[in-house]
C-alpha cells in the first residue's frame, strides 16, 4: 500500500500531563484516568511506553489547554496520593502536529522522513504516537508554526491541505 | 459527542522493539526508524513518551512478528553504533487489543473503563496509545483471548463486533 499523505493537521489548544514512575501494575491507568472522567475532562492523546526495568513506568496524556490546571490539581490532590508514589509534571507550552494520510502504518519510511524534516529545523519531537492514518508529533509550542511549513514543503502539499484541529 | 463503540480489534502478529535511554535530541527518531525504512520493514505503532529528566527516553516500536529478527539485528548492528548510547530490548510475546468507535478521543472514561476491566483480569498494560478511533493496549500474548472476551462482556459488543487485524 503506497503512502498517501493527504494533509498536516495542527493545534497548539493541548497541554500534556504525566505521571512519572508510576507502578508498572494492573490497576494503575484506570486509577489514573478514573478521576479525570470523573470531572468530565475531555482527554486526547493517552501514551504509555514500556517500563524499562518492569517495575515502574511514565504515563502522560493530553487535555485542552484550558483544562490544564484542574487537571493538574486533580492529579496532585486525588490520583497521587491513593498511588502513594510517583510524581506529576505538567507542561502547557505545547503543539501537536499530525501528518495524515492513508497507508501510514506500514511505512516506515514516512516517519522517519516526517521526523528527519523536523530535525533539520532543529525541533526536538517530546512524544510520538501514531494510527493508521496519522503519524503524530508533540513538540515545544513555539516551534509549531516552522514544524507545520517545513513538513507542508518537504511533503510537496497545497496550502488548503493544512488544517487545524 | 456520545462515545460509540463499534468493536474490538486485536492481533498477536506484532513485536516490540524498544530502544532505551537514546538521547532526546533532534535526529534521533529518524536514525532510529531509517536503516528500519530502507530494509523495507512495515512498523505498526511508534510510541515515544517525555524524557522524565529531558536528556534521555525511550523509543518503542511494533513490527510484523514475522520481522522481529531481522529488525532486531538492524537495530544492533546500525542503529545502536550510530548513537553510540543506549540499549536494544525486543519482546515478540506481545499482542495489541484495541478498543474502536467514534468520539473516543473525548471520553477519559471509554479508556479508564477499558483499563479498569483489563486490571479486574489482573492484565498489566505494557503500552497504550490512542487515536480519535482507537483505544490501543499491548499486553502479554497469553492474555489477548482473556482481554478480548473481557473487554466485549464489559462493553456489550455482538460475536460479531469482533475483529482481528
Ligand atoms: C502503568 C499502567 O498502565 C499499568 N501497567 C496498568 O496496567 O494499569
Ligand atoms: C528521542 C527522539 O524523538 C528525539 N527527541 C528526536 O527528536 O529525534
Amino acid at each position: 500500500e503506497e503512502p498517501l499523505i493527504s494533509g498536516i493537521a495542527f493545534t497548539a489548544n493541548e497541554a500534556k500531563l504525566t505521571l512519572l514512575n508510576t507502578p508498572d501494575v494492573p490497576g494503575v491507568a484506570s486509577r489514573i484516568l478514573g478521576p479525570i472522567a470523573d470531572a468530565n475532562i475531555e482527554v486526547d492523546m493517552i501514551v504509555q511506553n514500556v517500563a524499562p526495568a518492569g517495575d515502574y513506568t511514565d504515563f502522560t496524556f493530553t487535555v485542552a489547554k484550558g483544562d490544564y490546571k484542574q487537571t493538574l490539581k486533580i492529579l496532585n490532590e486525588q490520583v497521587l496520593p491513593d498511588l502513594g508514589e510517583g510524581e506529576v509534571k505538567g507542561d502547557d507550552n505545547i503543539a501537536k502536529v499530525s501528518l495524515v494520510g492513508v497507508g501510514m502504518r506500514s511505512h516506515a519510511g514516512v516517519a522517519s522522513k516526517m521526523f528527519r524534516v523536523l530535525s533539520e529545523e532543529n525541533i526536538n519531537i517530546r512524544m510520538v504516537s501514531t494510527s493508521e492514518i496519522k503519524i503524530s508529533v508533540v513538540i515545544d509550542e513555539k516551534q509549531m508554526e516552522l514544524a507545520v511549513r517545513a513538513l507542508h514543503s518537504a511533503f510537496g502539499l497545497d496550502k488548503d491541505d493544512i488544517e487545524s484541529e
